[in-house]
C-alpha cells in the first residue's frame, strides 16, 4: 500500500518535471512529500520554478503560470493513469495566445489514450480539435448544437 | 473505451433533445457565453451519477430541469443518456457498448439505466469505478476549476493521487 | 445615516438596472435589501436575469454572464462615485469576443470622469485603449515596459 | 485628479528603474504570461500603502523586493513612486502635482514619503481616504477577483456601499 504509493508518487513527480519543462520550454517543478517518515498522511506540496526565474512561492506566480502549472499537474497524472475521456471546461482561459499553442501542441499526443472535449472561447485550442461543435442560442433560453468543421 | 453519444432532453438549457456525436481525438466546443457549453459538462457530470448540487452550480438538484424562458414553458423532467463504446472492454460489463441514462422528475423521483434497464446509482458509479472518471477531480475540470487543482488542500490532493496510484 | 444610506442604495440599484441592460442588451438586475426593516445589517443580494432568460439563482449563470454582471455592478458604483483612476486587472477574462468589445465601448463612457488602466490580454480591449504599454521579459525574470501606441 | 507616473524600483520583478507615464483616458497594460503585468498592479496597491501580503501575493512582506534571477542577484531593498496630478483639488493638499512614495528594504525597515518628506502610513490613508482608492474593492481590482464583487459576503458588500455613499 505504502510501497504502491511511493512508486506512483515517484512516477508521478517524474511526469510533472517533463511537462514541466515542456510546456514552459525549460524550468523545473516538483511535488515534493511533506514529511517522508510519513508518506501515507502527510502533505504534498508543489513547488514551480519558470525557466529562468529564482525558486519562490508559488503564490507570487502570474495567474498564466499557474494556470499552466495545473494543467502540467493534470496532464502528469493522467500519463501515469490516462482516462478514457477528459472534460476540460476553458482551463487555458489564462493562458497568452503563445502558450494557448503551446498547450493545444500538447494535447495532441494524448490522444491515442484519451478522448478530449474541451469547451473553449480561445482560436489555438479550435485548432487544435478534431472536431468542433458550436453551441448557440438563437432562440433565447434555448441551446442548439451544430456541428462547424471535421477534420481527418 | 470512448464516449460515442450524449443525448439531452430538458436539461438546464437543453428542453428539445439534443444529440451530441463524438468522436475519438479532440472534440471542441465553442459559442457566446452563455449559450449552454458548460451546461454540457455538467449533463456529462450528472448522468454519470454527480451527487452534489454545488458541483452542478445548482442550489437543488431540481435546477437541472429545464425551468422555461419568457416564451416557453418549463418542462417535467430532465433526462441525459451517454453512450459508450466499450470494444476494448474497459468497463467491466459484457457489452461492447454501453448506455447510461439519468432522468429526474420535478417531483423529485429520479432514475438510472444501464442499457435501458433500470439500476441504482450505485451501479452506474461501481461500473466507472476504476476509469476514475468524474470522481477524481482530473477527468472532468469545470469552468473555473483549474487553479484549484495547484491550492487543493493536501488531502484532496492525495486521495486524487491514491484513485491515480 | 440611514436615510443617506438609503438614498444611495436606491441610486445605485437604478444605475445598476441601467448597465446591466445595457451590457447584456436588455434583461433585468436589482440589488436587494434583505431586510427593509434593518437597513444598516441585513444582507444586500444581487438578483440577474439575461434578456429572453427566466429569473434563477445566480450560481446558474454561465462565466461570462456573471463576470458581465459583475462588471455592471462595478460601473454602477462608479457612476455614483467616480474614482479618479480605476485599475483593473484582466477583469474581462471570462467574456466572449461579443461581449469584449460592449465592454470596451462601454468604458468610453466613463472617461470623462476616471482613468482606466486595463492589464488585458484581449485584442477588443486594447482597440479601446488611448494607450498601450507593453510588458517584456526579454531578459528572463527581468521586466521592462515599452510604450506600444498612442492614439490622438 | 489623475494618476501621471508610476516608478518602480527594486519592485518584484522590475529591478532596475522603470518609468510608466500615464495619459487620461483608458491605458492598456499588455504582454505574454508572466511578463510583470500584475505585478504593475500589484505597485499601485503597494505605494497606497497595502498592508496584507495576501492581497500582494506574496507570504511576507519581504516577497514584494526584487529576489534576483538565475543570472542576477537580489536587490536590497525595493521602491514605488506615484505621481499625481492634482490640478482639480481633489486630494485634500495644497499642491497641483503630489508624489508618494513607499520603500521597503530587506532588513524590514520602511518609509513612506509625500513630496518626498518622509511621513507615516496614515498619512498616505488619510489623504487618499475620501476617493476611495484602494480600499473600496471597487478602483483596483485584482486578476481572478472580478467573480468576488458577487460573491462578497454581504458585509463586504455593504461595506463598499457605505464608502460608495
Ligand atoms: N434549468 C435551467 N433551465 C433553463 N436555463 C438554464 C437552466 N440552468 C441553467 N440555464 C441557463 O444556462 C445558461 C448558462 O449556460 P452555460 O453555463 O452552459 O453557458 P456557457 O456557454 O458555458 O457560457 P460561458 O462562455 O459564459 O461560460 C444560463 O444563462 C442559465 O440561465
Ligand atoms: N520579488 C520578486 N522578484 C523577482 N521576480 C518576482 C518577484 N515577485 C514576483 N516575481 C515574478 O513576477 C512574475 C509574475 O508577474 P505577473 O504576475 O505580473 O505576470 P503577468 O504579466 O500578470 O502574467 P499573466 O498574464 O500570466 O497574469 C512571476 O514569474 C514571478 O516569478
Ligand atoms: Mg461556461
Ligand atoms: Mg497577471
Amino acid at each position: 500500500m505504502k510501497k504502491q504509493f511511493i512508486t506512483h508518487f515517484r512516477v508521478i513527480n517524474e511526469n510533472f518535471k517533463e511537462v514541466f519543462a515542456e510546456l514552459f520550454g525549460g524550468g523545473m517543478a516538483e511535488i515534493v512529500l511533506g514529511d517522508e517518515q510519513d508518506v501515507l498522511n502527510c502533505n504534498i506540496d508543489i513547488i514551480a520554478q519558470p525557466p529562468g526565474k529564482k525558486l519562490q512561492n508559488m503564490l507570487l506566480l502570474s495567474g498564466g503560470e499557474r494556470c499552466l502549472t495545473a494543467i502540467a499537474l493534470l496532464f502528469a497524472i493522467l500519463k501515469l493513469r490516462p482516462s478514457p475521456f477528459c472534460v476540460l471546461d476553458e482551463i487555458e482561459a489564462a493562458l497568452d495566445d503563445a502558450n494557448i499553442i503551446r498547450f493545444g501542441e500538447y494535447i495532441r499526443n494524448y490522444t491515442s489514450r484519451s478522448q478530449f472535449i474541451l469547451v473553449t472561447h480561445r482560436k489555438g485550442t479550435m485548432e487544435a480539435a478534431d472536431m468542433i461543435y458550436g453551441v448557440t442560442m438563437q432562440e433565447r433560453g434555448i441551446s442548439r448544437i451544430l456541428s462547424m468543421k471535421l477534420t481527418d | 473505451m470512448y464516449l460515442k453519444k450524449l443525448e439531452l432532453q430538458g436539461f438546464k438549457s437543453f428542453p428539445e433533445k439534443t444529440v451530441i456525436e463524438f468522436h475519438e481525438g479532440v472534440t471542441a466546443i465553442v459559442g457566446p457565453n452563455g449559450s449552454g457549453k458548460s451546461n454540457i459538462t455538467d449533463a456529462i457530470r450528472w448522468v454519470l451519477g454527480e451527487q452534489s448540487v454545488k458541483t452542478l452550480r445548482g442550489s437543488k438538484m431540481e435546477d437541472v430541469i429545464f425551468t422555461g424562458t419568457q416564451s416557453r414553458r418549463a418542462m417535467g423532467f430532465a433526462e441525459v443518456t451517454m453512450v459508450i463504446d466499450n470494444t476494448d472492454g474497459r468497463l467491466p460489463v459484457e457489452y461492447s457498448e454501453i448506455s447510461v441514462s439519468r432522468r429526474l422528475y420535478r417531483s423529485g423521483d429520479s432514475e438510472y439505466l444501464i442499457n435501458k434497464t433500470v439500476c441504482r446509482l450505485k451501479d452506474v458509479q461501481t461500473m466507472f469505478m476504476d476509469t476514475g472518471i468524474g470522481r477524481d477531480g482530473y477527468s472532468i475540470v469545470s469552468q473555473g476549476k483549474v487553479d484549484e487543482i495547484l491550492s487543493h488542500k493536501s488531502e484532496d490532493r492525495r486521495k486524487v493521487f491514491e484513485e491515480a496510484s
